[in-house]
C-alpha cells in the first residue's frame, strides 16, 4: 500500500488544486511499481492552507498554476521514487524515460510497461543487460510505435538503434548494473520510439529472491 | 537535489530522497514546513509486534482547500470509501488520521463502523466537524483495527502536535509498514512571488502499483 499526505501553504481555489492535484499524481505516484499489486487502500491526501499570503490561484492557464504545478511534481516525484527505491527486497530504483511519443501520456504508459515487467526487473537484479526484455515490454505496452525507430540505452551504454541490436561491452553493462545495485543506487533505462516530443518517466526497482521472502512472511 | 540518508526521529532511517531539478529549493521538514500544518506521531500498540510508531496525524490550523485520489481498486478500504464521500460534497478538512498496522480492507460494516467511531472521536478532540477529518490506513488487509488502542492514544497524539521537523519526521516514521526508510520532503519556492512552501510524508515498500484516480 502506499500513502501519502501533501501540504501547502499557497492560496488556491478547490476545483484548480484538485485538477493540478491529479496531474501531479499521473506524473508521480501513478508511475511507480514495485510488484504490481495494486492495494485497498492507495491513498493520497493533498491540503492547502492559503496562509502563505500568496495570490490566490483560480485558473489552471497562469504563471502562478504553473509555478505551484511544478512544485507540486517535484514533492511527489521525490517521494514516489523514494517508494520504489524502498520496493521490498530491492537493490536499486531503476527509472525508465520514454520519449518520442506524441503526448504523455503515451509515453508513460510505455515507460511503466518497462519497469513494470518482472522480467525486465529479475535481469537488472541478475545483472544482465537484457535489452530483449526491455524491447518486448515496451512493445506490448498498448501503445503503436514502429519498431525501427526503437532505441535503448541502459546508462550510458547503447544496446539498440533503428529497432538493430548493437554491439556493446556486455561485462561494462553488466557492472554498471552490479555497481549500481551495490550502492542501493538507480539504474535508468532510456528508450526512445520515434519523432514525438512528449515524454513520460516511470520508476521501479529490482525483483529478488527476498521479495518472496518478505511477502511470504508478512504479518504486519 | 540528493540528499543522504539520515537518522529520523523513531527507529528507521530517513530515506534519500531525489527531487528533479527545478526553481525550488530542499528545506527541512516535511507536512509541517508549509504555513497551518501541526503533525505527530506516536506508538499506539497498534503493530502486531515491534514497537515503531504506528499512528500519526496531521492538522491544519484553519479550513485547508483539500483534494484526494484513492484507488481505483473495486475492494476499497473503509477509509477510501469514507474519504471519497466526504469529499464529494465537502471541498476543505483540518486534519488527516493514519494508522499503520491493519488496512481495515474487507472488513465489512464492522470494519466502516470502527472508522466512523475513530473519526468521531478526533472530531470531538479537534473540535471540528467529523466530515473535517480524513482518514488513511495501512498494514494486514483484512483485519480490523485495533480501535481500543487508537481510540485510547488519540488524546497523547492530540497534544503532541506541532509544527516542528521532529513531528513531521515522527508522523512519516509512524505510517510505515514494511518500509525501511520513511519518506519526508518539503520545497520552498515563489508563486506570484510571494514564498510558499510545499511537504508531504508517504509510505510504502510493498504491494505497489497504484493506479488512482
Amino acid at each position: 500500500t502506499m500513502l501519502g499526505v501533501i501540504t501547502t501553504d499557497a492560496l488556491v481555489e478547490s476545483d484548480i488544486w484538485r485538477k493540478m492535484v491529479k496531474v501531479a499524481v499521473n506524473r508521480s505516484f501513478n508511475q511507480i511499481t514495485v510488484d504490481g499489486d495494486t492495494s485497498t487502500n492507495d491513498t493520497v491526501i493533498a491540503l492547502a492552507s492559503g496562509l502563505s499570503g500568496s495570490p490566490s490561484i483560480s485558473s489552471l492557464n497562469c504563471k502562478e498554476a504553473a509555478q505551484l504545478q511544478a512544485c507540486l511534481d517535484a514533492v511527489m516525484q521525490g517521494l514516489a521514487k523514494s517508494i520504489a527505491w524502498d520496493g521490498e527486497g530491492a537493490t536499486c530504483l531503476i527509472e525508465v524515460t520514454v520519449k518520442g511519443t506524441e503526448t504523455e501520456a503515451e509515453a508513460a504508459k510505455i515507460a511503466r510497461s518497462v519497469a513494470s515487467s518482472s522480467l525486465v526487473k529479475a535481469a537488472v537484479y541478475g545483472r544482465d543487460p537484457n535489452w530483449g526484455r526491455i524491447a518486448a515490454a515496451a512493445g506490448y505496452a498498448g501503445v503503436s510505435f514502429q519498431m525501427d525507430k526503437l532505441k535503448i540505452s541502459l546508462g550510458e551504454f547503447s544496446l539498440m538503434e533503428s529497432g538493430q541490436p548493437l554491439p556493446f561491452d556486455r561485462d561494462g553493462a553488466s557492472n554498471y548494473l552490479k555497481k549500481t545495485g551495490e550502492v542501493h543506487g538507480t539504474v535508468t533505462i532510456d528508450i526512445s520510439v520515434g519523432d514525438g516530443a512528449a515524454i513520460g518517466k516511470a520508476w521501479g526497482c529490482d525483483l529478488s529472491y527476498d521479495y518472496v521472502k518478505i511477502n511470504a512472511e508478512y504479518t504486519s | 537535489v540528493a540528499t543522504t540518508v539520515e537518522e529520523a526521529s523513531g527507529n528507521i532511517p530517513a530515506a534519500p530522497i531525489s527531487l528533479p531539478q527545478g526553481s525550488w529549493k530542499q528545506i527541512a521538514g516535511g507536512v509541517t514546513a508549509a504555513k497551518g500544518f501541526k503533525a505527530a506521531g506516536m506508538y499506539a500498540g497498534l503493530r502486531a509486534a515491534g514497537k515503531k510508531p504506528d499512528l500519526a496525524l496531521v492538522t491544519c490550523d484553519v479550513e485547508a482547500v483539500a483534494a484526494g485520489v484513492f484507488t481505483t481498486n473495486v475492494v476499497a478500504a473503509a477509509p477510501v470509501v469514507y474519504c471519497k464521500k466526504v469529499l464529494e460534497t465537502s471541498k476543505t478538512a483540518r486534519a488527516v488520521l493514519i494508522n499503520a498496522g491493519q488496512a481495515n480492507a474487507a472488513t465489512g460494516d464492522a470494519g466502516y463502523q470502527d472508522m466512523l467511531d475513530c473519526v468521531g472521536s478526533i472530531a470531538t478532540l479537534l473540535k471540528v466537524k467529523p466530515e473535517e477529518v480524513l482518514i488513511e490506513s495501512t498494514g494486514v488487509i483484512g483485519q480490523r483495527i485495533k480501535k481500543e488502542e487508537l481510540l485510547h492514544a488519540l488524546p497523547t497524539l492530540v497534544n503532541s502536535r506541532s509544527d516542528s521537523v521532529e513531528e513531521a519526521d515522527s508522523a512519516a516514521v509512524a505510517i510505515t509498514t514494511t518500509d525501511l526508510v520513511s519518506k519526508s520532503v518539503a520545497v520552498e519556492s515563489q508563486v506570484g512571488g510571494i514564498k510558499i512552501r510545499v511537504g508531504g510524508m508517504a509510505k510504502g515498500s510493498g504491494m505497489i502499483h497504484p493506479n488512482m484516480a
